[in-house]
């Protein structure tokens, strides 16, 4: 299968693919790629093999049909319904974010503990309480969550999205949740991003 | 310098010892840390050393001790002015963020092109219009800009933030923005960590 860091650059990829046939163009080199990343033309050349597609010697990529082939890879193709479980600040920015659409992830229903919010609408997407919880997700099939929970509700958050049958769990709160093993875990920190941008600022200041 | 994953690796280690602390804990060992996080006890030890901290045989590490340690080593342990440019939807999340100041940053002001947002507060912070980012820059000495526009508007962005003095950009957009060499970015593509997921989820269907 794909090593890790070939997969993180493929929604980039596709970006900048995106960007080109705005400006009208049909084909691409690895290089052109390469240029946009300051990467090497081999490696973008490497990581498009995992996806199925070779260039064409001379003539490179045809674009539409690598971004249909990484789209395809990644299962952006087609669309995948998710819940989201902490409606709050966070919550509702992911709501109202339409990058989510253009990779086919609907999310169809937010759940909360503050009754407040039950029965309302965050960017069209209803809002329940939590004992409904397993009822739409199976009712809906969805097999993906989003937690935007307080870290000190996240494990009993996940424990109940496990019970319903979720299989994978987009995990933005800090807590490092446990799972069995068949379902997939992907924690979003953003400290780490955070943590980075420090120190590569202090190391160019004292550079 | 300290690899990239082990940088990385310091912000969860953060985690794990505020949440030990929390149950009243005073040492810890690399053990204790490795078994939360799936990873080898050689590991932690390796990571902290980047720190400048060294374990004692057979007692581990002072907790205390180790936290200052690791908040100073990234710089979290002193305040770092940073602004924000696109008050929307993300942004607004990002300005009512408590875990930014555990982490010492502070988003003192935020920018945006529309007029109805010119002075309002959101989470205490007040938003400007464009024209005045280089004043409140050079009068707050702010090195640090988070962008939250769209992807079309980030490069303009990003140029109006350098010619002001800014040394570091996190970017929240998707676009591959250009800088000058000194300036450092700090990507956040949360398309990424969505690959990673369903890319997971279609292996563990299969397996
Ligand atoms: N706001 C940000 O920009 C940001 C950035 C990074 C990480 N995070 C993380 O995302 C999470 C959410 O942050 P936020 O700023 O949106 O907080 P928030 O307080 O605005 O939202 C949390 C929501 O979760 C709900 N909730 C609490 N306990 C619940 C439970 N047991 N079951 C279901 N719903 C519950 C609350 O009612 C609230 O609506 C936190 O873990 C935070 O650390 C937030
Ligand atoms: N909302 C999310 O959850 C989310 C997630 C991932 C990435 N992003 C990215 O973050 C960015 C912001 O997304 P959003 O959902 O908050 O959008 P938004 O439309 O809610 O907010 C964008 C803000 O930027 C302002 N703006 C536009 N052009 C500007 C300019 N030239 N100078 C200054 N301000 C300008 C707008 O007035 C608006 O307030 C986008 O690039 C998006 O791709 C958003």
């Amino acid at each position: 299968s794909i090593p890790l860091p070939s997969l993180r650059r493929l929604p980039r990829y596709l970006n900048i693919l995106e960007s080109f046939q705005i400006k009208g163009k049909h084909t691409v080199s690895a290089t052109d790629i390469a240029e946009e990343l300051d990467l090497k033309p081999i490696q973008i050349r490497k990581d498009m093999a995992f996806t199925g597609i070779v260039g064409k010697p001379k003539v490179g990529y045809d674009i539409n049909e690598l971004i249909k082939s990484i789209r395809s890879f990644i299962g952006w193709h087609e669309n995948t319904s998710a819940i989201l479980v902490g409606a709050g600040s966070l919550g509702t920015a992911l709501m109202g974010y339409e990058g989510f659409l253009t990779r086919g992830l609907r999310i169809e229903a937010a759940f909360d503990t503050d009754t407040s919010k039950h029965g309302t609408l965050i960017y069209d997407t209803p809002v329940y309480p939590m004992r409904e919880l397993s009822k739409v997700v199976q009712r809906k099939n969805v097999h993906l969550a989003v937690i935007t929970v307080p870290v000190s509700a996240a494990q009993s958050v996940t424990d109940t999205l496990v019970e319903s049958g979720i299989k994978g769990i987009w995990n933005f709160s800090p807590a490092e949740i446990q799972v069995p093993e068949q379902v997939v875990v992907k924690r979003e920190d953003l400290s780490e991003g955070l943590a980075v941008l420090f120190v590569q600022m202090q190391e160019m200041k004292h550079s």
